[in-house]
């Protein structure tokens, strides 16, 4: 419930009028999107029960190696439910897989639809959105680990919540179903870091400073 | 730490 309470207002996206080339607006907007997802996500991890109980050194560990894949919970959770198959970045962000391909990112749809596809079949509830959020950042294997016991209960803590929360609607195997799919997201992450730094190393396309570090921090 | 300068500025920032 804690989690539910300090789940973010999803943002809306600004268009970008930088350009009269529309894939590149497209990449301009999602990327503006991004930066500012990202500010929000590290005010969001600080709320997180027994995130700020870590060392900073581990917070930022965490959320370097974490990030994108919170993020994508968030899209792929946005994404449920709409009819036809386009990836929900925003409200008023709804990308098709054309529009991705002509971004240069059909590989990100193609990671991003299945894993949105994996979730609309579990029928996930916003409990375990944002519980499966926080794990993803509690599990991110950042290493090296400053304090392994610290980071171990902040897991245990995330962990415990989510047993609770399945056994409180009799759905015994419901919690070991959410972390069968954690690989998934991570895959999906990795292929989405990679197509972004690829656009940005190869077509030269312009990132915000903090979107840029995150990902730096990743490559 | 330098190269994640942003980062840990958000971090330290406790609003």
């Amino acid at each position: 419930s804690h989690l539910l309470l300090t789940e973010p207002t999803p943002l809306a996206a600004n268009q970008d009028d930088s350009t009269n080339d529309s894939s590149l607006r497209t990449l301009l907007t999602l990327c503006d999107l991004l930066n500012r997802e990202l500010l929000v996500l590290i005010g969001w991890a600080k709320q997180i029960p027994g995130f700020s109980g870590l060392s900073l050194v581990d917070q930022m560990s965490l959320l370097q190696s974490g990030w994108m894949e919170a993020l994508l919970v968030g899209v792929a959770w946005r994404s449920q439910g709409v009819a036809g198959e386009g990836l929900v970045f925003a409200g008023n962000l709804r990308l098709d897989e054309g529009q991705c391909r002509a971004a240069g990112l059909a590989d990100l749809y193609e990671a991003l639809h299945h894993l949105t596809a994996k979730y609309q079949v579990m029928n996930l509830s916003p409990e375990e959105v944002v519980t499966l959020k926080a794990m993803a950042l509690a599990n991110s294997d950042a290493d090296p680990v400053d304090c392994l016991e610290s980071v171990q209960r902040f897991q245990d803590g995330l962990h415990e919540a989510l047993q609770e929360y399945e056994s409180s609607r009799r759905e015994q195997h419901r919690t070991g179903r959410l972390l069968m799919s954690l690989p998934l997201l991570r895959q999906t992450a990795d292929r989405a870091v990679k197509a972004l730094l690829r656009l940005h190393h190869h077509r030269h396309v312009p990132l915000h400073k903090l979107l840029l570090e995150m990902l730096d921090a990743k490559a | 730490k330098e190269k994640h300068k942003i980062l840990h500025r958000l971090l330290q920032n406790s609003t």
